[in-house]
């Protein structure tokens, strides 16, 4: 039988010095 | 300011954020004791006044904010006195003044928080002069200092978006200066954790300014001897980015090889849990490509004579993730950790 691959883990948890992300903004300037 | 009838309150504001800019020497701790508790009550009234009073940042005060601000956080910092100053064992200098200093940087964080705060007024005061400026102070030892400086340059690049491009780069400068010339910069984390927010908000596809980032900078910092001060949030950047584009990984990890400690057995440990981390995100598209190299390190690691070291390289087998990436490819992986681990199970000391 096929093998069940066993599926990724889910993603860790923030470390706790994680900050809140900034989304980058196509009006920034170059 | 709490008594004061609004039409008066603009011009007090005005005049207490003036007295405010009276520098004070703490270093001498009886002088001018008086002094120094009027301007403390003036900055906890102004912190108080910022933070519940709405239509108070009316543009006028813009100028005497930013002038009261800098003319109390931007100065030169004292050189550490201890040149043989080692950030892990050794306790920081804290600053002096920070008593006053504390109070200005709350200020400051409340008007950058504020609803009614204006970033189209308030860019002509907070300018690339003024970030540059901000920068250099993330060098203090204060840590308190640091951690104040850190949330307030990660709002000024959330609100600023015209300044974002000028401080990743000067973000890259202190970077470059601190790997390949000064290797002393005591604000290295801080700037990685408000990094870690930045990449983890990239866009997709990335731009190259990006990638040369991750290329030119992160992977190079690994290379530094104070690394255990801010391995942790370098890691938390580096598995962001692989997050972001998994076609970097193979990059990133042929450079961590290339980096690999050969001296320093803490920083082994280190270059380890960062491989598990990122083998914890990697496509199976992407192991592949890099398995041989990865664990010819990987077996080295397992020899090593240092019982910690050899420990952390045998955990990934703890690991189910990637125990299923290493036996699908046991064909490729076997035979470079095999012979290691029969030597090992008969030879090893520990």
């Amino acid at each position: 039988p096929q093998k069940k691959k066993k599926p990724k883990l889910p993603k860790s948890p923030a470390p706790h010095f994680a900050m809140p992300p900034i989304h980058e903004d196509h009006l920034e300037k170059i | 300011l709490k008594e004061a009838p609004v039409s008066e309150l603009h011009d007090l504001l005005c005049k207490k954020l003036q007295q405010c800019c009276i520098l004070f020497d703490f270093l001498d701790c009886v002088a001018d004791l008086k002094g120094k508790e009027i301007k403390r009550a003036a900055l906890n009234e102004l912190v108080e006044c910022v933070a519940t009073n709405r239509g108070i940042l009316i543009e006028p005060l813009y100028p005497e904010i930013i002038k009261m601000i800098s003319v109390n956080i931007f100065r030169t910092l004292p050189p550490s006195e201890n040149p043989e100053f080692d950030p892990e064992e050794d306790e920081p200098n804290l600053e002096p003044s920070w008593p006053h200093l504390q109070l200005v940087y709350e200020f400051f964080l409340r008007f950058l928080e504020s609803p009614d705060f204006q970033p189209t007024v308030a860019k002509r005061y907070i300018d690339q002069k003024f970030v540059l400026l901000l920068l250099d102070l993330f060098d203090s030892e204060d840590p308190r200092e640091r951690e104040y400086l850190k949330t307030i340059l990660h709002r000024v690049y959330g609100k600023f978006l015209g300044l974002r491009a000028y401080i990743r780069k000067q973000c890259n400068n202190i970077f470059l200066r601190f790997i390949y010339e000064t290797e002393h910069f005591n604000g290295v984390a801080e700037l990685l954790e408000i990094l870690g927010s930045i990449i983890n908000g990239f866009a997709l596809p990335l731009k190259t300014e990006h990638k040369q980032f991750l290329v030119r900078v992160l992977i190079p910092l690994h290379s530094v001897k104070s690394l255990s001060i801010f391995h942790a949030q370098l890691a938390y950047c580096v598995v962001q980015f692989l997050e972001k584009d998994a076609t970097l990984t193979e990059h990133v990890i042929r450079g961590l090889l290339k980096y690999w400690p050969k001296t320093c057995t803490q920083k082994e440990v280190m270059f380890l849990g960062e491989i598990e981390e990122i083998l914890d995100v990697i496509e199976p598209s992407q192991f592949v490509k890099i398995q041989e190299p990865l664990f010819r390190q990987v077996a080295r690691c397992i020899a090593s004579p240092h019982f910690q070291v050899a420990e952390r390289a045998l955990y990934f087998w703890n690991n189910e993730y990637i125990l299923s990436l290493v036996e699908d490819n046991c064909h490729a992986v076997l035979p470079t950790v095999f012979g290691t681990l029969y030597h090992v199970s008969k030879e090893h000391w520990n």
